[in-house]
Formats: C-alpha cells, sequence, structure tokens
C-alpha cells in the first residue's frame, strides 16, 4: 500500500539515485 | 583507451595529458579513502564515462544520464541532483578530481555521518538548508514519473502527511539536518544507495588499470 510507505522509502528507489549502475559493463 | 581517440576540432576541452599524472593520483589518494592503484582504477572508468558523448576528459550530464539510464534524453530531478553534488566547482561538468571527491562519499567505509549530510543536501533541492514539504512533493512526483506510476493527490498528499509525522519531530513543517539524521539511523535502508560495494575493490571491477598503470604495487 502507497500510503504506508514514508517519502523517502519512495524516493531512494529512483534509478537517478543507483550509481551502482555506473559500474556495469 | 578514450583518451588515446583521434582529435576531434570541436573538442576545445580535450585536455593536454592522456594519462592522469603521478603526482595527482597520490593527491586524490591522499585526500580520499582510495589506494593509488584504487584511484587508477576509478580513472578507467572516469575515462570511460567521460568520453561517451563528447571526448574531453569531462563528464557531462548527459554522459551521466546515459550510464545511469542508458538514455542521453529526457529529464530527472534525482540525475540532476546527483550531477549538481558531484560538480564541485559549479562549471557544468564533472572533472575527475571532483570524481573521486564524491565517489569517496559511496566507500563501504565512509562514515554514515558523511552519507546522512551527502543526502540531506540531495534532497535540500532549494538548499535552504531544510528539506520542506513542497520539495519532498517535488521529489514523489519525479520518483512517480520515473516509474510511470500514478496516484492521485490525495494519496500523494497522505504520503506527505505521513512522512512528516515520522521525520519532522518539532513540527515546524519542515526537516532539519538533526531531524533527518534521527530518521535516517533509525531506518538505515534510506542510505542503502549510498554504499557501493564495488569501491571497496574497485581494481578488480576495473582490472584494465594494470595496463595503464603508473605505479606498481601501491
Amino acid at each position: 500500500q502507497p500510503v504506508a510507505m514514508n517519502a523517502f522509502e519512495l524516493i531512494s528507489m529512483s534509478k537517478g539515485l543507483n550509481l551502482g549502475n555506473l559500474f556495469d559493463e | 583507451g578514450c583518451f588515446e581517440c583521434l582529435p576531434n576540432p570541436i573538442n576545445l576541452r580535450r585536455p593536454k595529458k592522456l594519462r592522469c599524472a603521478y603526482k595527482e593520483l597520490v593527491r586524490l589518494s591522499q585526500e580520499s579513502r582510495f589506494s593509488v592503484n584504487e584511484v587508477e582504477a576509478l580513472y578507467e572508468l572516469f575515462k570511460k564515462l567521460s568520453c561517451s558523448i563528447v571526448d574531453d576528459g569531462f563528464i557531462h550530464k548527459e554522459e551521466l544520464q546515459l550510464a545511469l539510464f542508458q538514455t542521453s534524453q529526457g529529464e530527472n530531478l534525482f540525475l540532476d541532483r546527483v550531477f549538481d553534488l558531484f560538480d564541485e566547482k559549479r562549471n557544468g561538468v564533472i572533472a575527475f578530481e571532483e570524481f573521486i571527491h564524491a565517489l569517496n562519499v559511496f566507500h563501504p567505509c565512509a562514515p554514515m555521518e558523511e552519507k546522512i549530510d551527502f543526502v540531506f543536501k540531495l534532497y535540500d533541492l532549494r538548499q535552504t538548508g531544510f528539506i520542506e514539504r513542497e520539495e519532498v512533493k517535488q521529489m514523489v512526483i519525479a520518483i512517480l514519473m520515473e516509474s510511470e506510476m500514478k496516484l492521485s493527490d490525495d494519496l500523494l498528499e497522505q504520503i506527505l502527511d505521513k512522512t512528516f509525522a515520522d521525520v519532522d519531530a518539532d513540527r515546524d513543517g519542515r526537516i532539519n539536518k538533526e531531524e533527518w539524521k534521527d530518521f535516517v539511523i533509525q531506518h538505515p535502508s534510506l542510505l542503502r544507495n549510498m554504499t557501493l560495494p564495488y569501491l571497496k575493490d574497485i581494481s578488480t571491477v576495473f582490472p584494465s588499470f594494470v595496463f595503464n598503470t603508473v605505479v606498481e604495487n601501491a
């Protein structure tokens, strides 16, 4: 249920914040 | 490697040196949690990223976007914020030195405090020293767009109400650094993007640095 979520939990799922992708070959 | 590409006449910012000087590698190692060899390995990554669209020795926003989203088109609020925080000199491009400084915060050994500060700055869109409700709303709308999800305005406001009930301890309608810190310590999963396990042993992720190394067993 989205309403049970804290906004920051949602925000932290952004691809733009996942720098691990920089290391993909 | 990309730095050995043929000269590009429209490329005005092309650095004269094709390789990072030893002194520079040592300095960056001293300023960070990376060994000299690890800085060299990160230079391999930097070269790859910085020549993907414009081969000028700097990472442009479109190049960061291409690496993260596999497309250089479109707008993404989070990408903009990450780019701005990497771009210490605020000149619109990321130099190698800035790349090392920022990745240093993502090191598994970096203190939690540094990671908490970095995310606070990231989310403080207007850089007022507070994360405001409007900013959180803007970021939720951005993540919904990014993931192609839809929420009613009513649900969105409920999420914001819950968020501020959870985080804004003094109930002044904005989140200060202390409130953020207290909340994140209780919910460390919010920092999961802030640690890149690859950085623990970056020289095995980019072993090609061995061919370009200027220092043996540093």
